[in-house]
């Protein structure tokens, strides 16, 4: 038996809004720590990876644990039909092919309950060490969405750097080029407009714009949004859920050939 | 063009 009841219902419709375009099918797991997913991108260049810790659930009962395999399109469909302000409860019994989202409105005057089938996904769970990164970069989430959508109208790919001077995001395509530089910025009055950047070693990679465009549609879950770069690995693009856990997205960088 | 990378370059499954 499978109950969680989540107060702030508004944060699952957020968050399928930010996956259900890069990947269609995925299994959430449920276990004591939280309710989770890991899936990949059709063409395995992105990872998403959801975490929502079970103290942040009003009620949280998960008796064993258990992987349910959602179709994130139609569970988008479904959460769409919530209130902005609606409790929303995902149920299912153990064995069970179907899991139930309800709804509740806050003064509890509508409760709806939509039913959904759970398919068979084979999953496909990477083993994602934890890792020092060269830099890291701390920034508005709007900010990091509007350079990724302005860049994209002059090139496909973005280059990051990181220096001692600040972080840059660089694009060229037909029309010309485009370079954006970001420098620290911890004196703002309120600490969501900050940009904090962390480096241990200069690092420049490049990315495929397309990509990190479906990321921002995460920018409604957090005011700030964490990059994570090395030379050797895939970026992380990281949006805190409110006292609850993360979205990350990975992104595998592009080389010279 | 660059050659784009995937995850499984990087992570392996476990």
């Amino acid at each position: 038996m499978l109950e969680l009841r989540l107060v702030q219902g508004s944060l699952l419709k957020k968050v399928m809004e930010s996956i259900k375009d890069l990947v269609n099918d995925a299994n959430f797991d449920c276990s004591a720590t939280g309710f989770s997913l890991q899936a990949m991108d059709s063409s395995h260049v992105a990872l998403v990876s959801l975490l929502l810790r079970s103290e942040g659930f009003e009620h949280y009962r998960c008796d064993r644990n258990l992987s349910m395999g959602m179709n994130l399109g139609n569970m988008a469909k479904m959460l769409k039909c919530a209130g902005n302000d609606d409790i929303v409860t995902v149920k299912a019994d153990d064995g069970g092919d179907c899991v139930t989202f309800m709804f509740e409105s806050p003064n509890q005057d509508k409760i709806a309950d939509f039913e959904m089938k759970l398919m068979d996904i084979d999953s496909e769970h990477l083993g994602i060490p934890e890792a020092e990164y060269e830099a890291i970069v701390r920034m508005p989430s709007a900010e990091f969405a509007r350079i990724c959508k302005d860049l994209s109208t002059i090139g496909d790919t973005v280059v990051i750097s990181v220096t001692k001077e600040g972080v840059k995001f660089s694009t060229r395509g037909d029309i010309g080029t485009a370079n954006i530089v970001l420098r620290q910025n911890t004196s703002v009055d309120k600490p969501e407009e900050a940009t904090i950047i962390e480096m241990e070693t200069p690092v420049s990679l490049t990315f495929a714009l397309r990509y990190m465009n479906s990321f921002t549609k995460a920018t409604p879950l957090a005011s700030q949004v964490t990059v994570s770069l090395s030379s050797e690995l895939p970026v992380v693009v990281e949006y805190k859920i409110a006292e609850m856990g993360y979205l990350r997205f990975y992104l595998a960088p592009k080389i010279e050939e | 063009g660059d050659k784009q990378l995937t995850m499984n370059m990087f992570y392996s499954f476990q």
